[in-house]
């Protein structure tokens, strides 16, 4: 089962027109394993991005050099799966029949 | 499938019981028909609410095309249960059912679906490998023949919005293809995405805007009123290019070009704190408001014959 350990999803939202054409060209860059949630649509609206851990600070570098300010929508993502799945299990045994 | 639980995500084996348990407790309005199969040989299943006649006029829902986005399957199968449930006791269903079919294929992507639950929570898209690529799968919502391979969608097998070596070659898509272009009759077809709260019509592959657009903006507007009037739940609405961006060889912009008017997909909840990972106690919450925006459609589609 693939696990989603230290990945983050940002939040971030393009000011200008210039940020705006930066990320999506970031869109398009596959070697970092960028996954867009949220696709980039037009200044002042948001984006967000699932970062793997090992490309997460890199990420967060170059868009603190382009000036594009970002907040975490989930800190770590595999806290909540983990927390999504031990609910789907809890229901699962007690769909079971008792003794 | 009265103590079903539709609070919680189920795992694919649970949502086909619940649909022939609900075909074996409703046999006069729910019958389950399989248009095709999909890459990994699992039954593409929908579910037909009628109460008669043959080839009538046609509404079409689907969710799960995007496999991680669970809170779409989740809502199909409530909406499963409330037409039943609704059936004979809310007039305006009960006008729509008596002249009308529905048609809900509530796991669109069934492979992608089992491959969420079991090895990636975050896949997207079908399972068919690309040769030539380590990276599997299409995205099914730019595979259609409509700008197919125009800007849009990615030639890469590697993105997530690979387009597919040519138009229809998933199975998961050529069997709704097929399924559309042999009925003839269906005058409305939603599909159903999340998140991000939108409801939006064609055009995504131009910016040309489609002969409809005032009446499909309008009924666009009256149907996130009446999803807001139950939570407050905020949407925005207009064509898929003006709203999002360019998305080519996408299932609405298909079906509009097959002369189905009232063509939408949606985007439900929510708007940035759990994304793909709704809570389950969202779910029924999500699925109340989306039906009745759900339900002015269908009920315009009813009111408006073409």
């Amino acid at each position: 089962k693939e696990l989603f350990k230290g990945h983050q999803v940002l939040q971030i939202i393009p000011k200008n027109d210039a940020q705006l054409a930066f990320l999506k060209d970031l869109e398009d860059v596959l070697e970092f394993e960028l996954d867009f949630w949220k696709g980039v649509t037009a200044v002042s609206c948001p984006v967000h991005v699932r970062a793997p851990f090992q490309f997460l600070q890199l990420l967060k570098r170059i868009l603190k050099r382009k000036d594009i300010s970002y907040v975490p929508m989930i800190d770590d993502l595999q806290a909540v799966l983990d927390e999504e799945q031990k609910e789907i299990e809890l229901f699962a045994r007690s769909l079971k029949p008792k003794n | 499938t009265d103590s079903f639980n539709y609070s919680r995500y189920h795992k694919l084996s649970e949502i086909y019981s619940f649909q022939d348990m609900l075909v074996a407790e409703n046999p006069n309005l729910v019958s389950k028909i399989v248009i095709g199969q999909s890459y990994e040989a699992r039954p593409l299943s929908v579910l037909k609410f009628s109460t008669g006649g043959t080839n009538r006029r046609a509404i079409w829902i689907d969710t799960g095309i995007h496999a991680r986005e669970w809170i779409t399957q989740a809502s199909g199968i409530w909406f499963a249960k409330k037409i039943v449930k609704d059936y004979g006791s809310d007039p305006a269903l009960t006008d729509i059912l008596n002249n009308m079919d529905i048609f809900l294929e509530t796991v669109t992507n069934p492979d992608g679906y089992d491959y969420t639950q079991n090895s990636n929570r975050m896949w997207r898209k079908t399972r068919k490998p690309n040769p030539g690529s380590s990276c599997v799968g299409v995205d099914p919502n730019r595979n259609w023949d409509s700008g197919f391979g125009e800007p849009g969608a990615s030639s890469n097998p590697c993105s997530e919005t690979y387009r597919g070596p040519s138009a229809h070659s998933e199975s998961e898509v050529k069997a709704i293809v097929d399924f559309v272009v042999a009925h003839k009759n269906i005058k409305a077809f939603v599909t159903i995405h999340s998140y991000s709260q939108m409801l939006l019509y064609p055009f995504g592959y131009t910016s040309a805007p489609s002969k409809d657009e005032a009446e499909l903006h309008s009924l666009a507007q009256k149907a996130i009123t009446d999803l807001a009037s139950l939570y407050g739940t905020r949407y925005t609405y207009g064509s898929i290019i003006d709203t999002i961006y360019q998305a080519s060889g996408n299932t609405v912009d298909w079906t509009y070009e097959q002369g189905i008017k009232y063509s939408y997909t949606f985007e439900l909840r929510d708007t940035g704190f759990h994304g793909f990972l709704l809570p389950a106690k969202q779910i029924v919450p999500t699925a109340e408001e989306t039906w009745l925006a759900l339900m002015a459609i269908m009920s315009h589609t009813f009111k408006n014959p073409y």
